[in-house]
This record gives structure tokens, sequence and C-alpha cells, in this order.
């Protein structure tokens, strides 16, 4: 048997509206160590991993694994049922066809069960290989998601540059170009609002904007976002979760023809 | 510029 419930759905249906751009089907693969999704866009340009770890959960039960092959979209639609107070639990048998989700409301009034049937999918695991990244970006998630925006609208793809002097993003259309440079903070009152550059190389990438701003949808799981780049390797933008885990989107480059 | 598939970075496991 495999069930596993947090106080608060909100986490969960977070996770949802972080991937449901880039993916719209994905094997959970789940074990006594948590759910881990590896899973790739359709178009096979960005990846995505996600971390949930067992003790992150209120409570976690998982007799034998168990790769379960579920539909994003229909899972999206099952999760907005929820309220972000509700109780969640996952339950699902040995060699399922379906997973239940049960929403309880706080003061255990109401409780709403949704069974949805799971997709045979073929497995496809890509082995991504530990890397020493040349530049380490840490800054506010919210600031991330901003630029991404704003710079979207000059360009279909934005160009990071970091360096010892900060981050600079930027983008040329045939309307104009825009540049935005980030210093990294001096000092700050709060953690999260710090802009924070571990460079050992400086490093120059262009990344697609579609896919940079599909993986912003991640901001509301956390403050601040960690873009880890090295020349000619993709891109890692990673959101942690709470105390339970991580969400890591790998953009590749943009190259010259 | 052209974009690069994922999967020429990561091998299929």
């Amino acid at each position: 048997m495999f069930e596993a419930r947090l106080a608060q759905s909100a986490i969960l249906k977070k996770v949802l509206e972080a991937v449901k751009d880039l993916l719209s089907e994905a094997t959970f693969e789940c074990s006594d160590s948590g759910i881990m999704v590896q899973a790739m866009d359709n178009a096979h340009v960005s990846l995505v991993s996600l971390n949930l770890r067992s003790d992150g959960f209120d409570k976690f039960r998982c007799d034998r694994n168990l790769s379960m092959g579920m539909n994003i979209t229909t899972m999206t639609k099952i999760l907005r049922c929820a309220s972000s107070e509700d109780t969640v639990t996952l339950r699902a048998w040995d060699n399922p066809d379906n997973i239940i989700f049960i929403f309880e409301s706080p003061s255990k009034e109401k409780l709403a069960e949704y069974e949805m049937k799971l997709i045979n999918m073929d497995q496809e695991h890509l082995g991504i290989p530990e890397t020493m990244y040349s530049c380490v970006v840490k800054m506010p998630s919210a600031e991330f998601a901003r630029i991404c925006k704003d710079l979207s609208q000059f360009g279909e793809a934005i160009t990071i540059a970091c360096s010892k002097e900060g981050v600079k993003f930027s983008a040329a259309g045939d309307y104009g170009n825009a540049n935005i440079k980030l210093a990294q903070t001096a000092e700050v009152d709060k953690e999260e609002e710090a802009v924070c550059i571990d460079m050992q190389e400086p490093v120059k990438l262009t990344f697609a904007c579609r896919y940079l701003n599909s993986f912003v949808k991640a901001t509301p799981l956390c403050a601040q976002v960690k873009l880890s780049m090295s020349a000619d390797v993709p891109l890692v933008c990673e959101y942690s979760i709470g105390e339970i885990g991580h969400i890591r989107y790998y953009l590749a480059p943009k190259i010259d023809d | 510029m052209s974009q690069r598939s994922i999967t020429s970075f990561f091998g299929k496991k």
C-alpha cells in the first residue's frame, strides 16, 4: 500500500501549478525515501526533476516501490478542487490502476475523494551528471520572475551573463533591447531578499524565454531561486519546497548556428 | 540561434 499525507494541500497545489505548463504526463516514482519525478517537456528541451522526501510528509507509507503514470492536466484539475488548508492524502494499492486523492477540511466536516486513472508510460530516465558550476546565483524568486516577464517583451531569448560585478539579464529583438543588472547585495535585513553570486569563472548563456517563464510558475514555492550555470551545459533553476524537497528545472542553452 | 535537446547533454540511463 502507498499512502502519503500532507497537513496542507497548498504545497501540492503549488507543485502542480509549477509543472503543468511543461508536463502533460509524468511518472511518479514512490519509494521509502519519498516521491520523485523526472520528466522532459514534449520538445525535449527542458527537464523537470521533483523530489519530495518521505520525512517531509505528515504520514508516509510505501510498502513496495511504485511507478505511477499520472496525467498532470487531470491531477492539476483535482488539486484545484482542494482548499489550501485541506489535508491531502494520496492513496494507492499495490499494482494500482488508480490513485485516490482525499481532501479533508480542517474542521473534518468535509471529506472529498477523487479517483484518477493511472496511465502506462514508457520509462525514460536521463542520467544527470554531478557538475561543479562556474556561477551560482541565488536571488529573490519574485525578482527573477519579474525579469523574465519584462525581458520577454523584447525577444524570444534572455542572455544571462554572470561576472564578479553581478549578473546581467538581457534581451534583444526587432523593437529594441533591454538589460537588467543585479549587483550582489552587501547587507540585507532579510535573507530572502539577498542576491548572492558564487563565481568561479564568468559565464554568458542564452535561454528561451518560453521555458524560463514556465519555470517561474514555481515562484510561490520559495522566496529564493538558485540559478546554476556553466558554459555549454544546461541551466539549473532550483526552488526549495519548504522542508520537504525541491524542484529543479534544467534548460539546454541556445547556441549560435 | 538554435535550441539543443536536453537529451544531448544527459544520456539515457
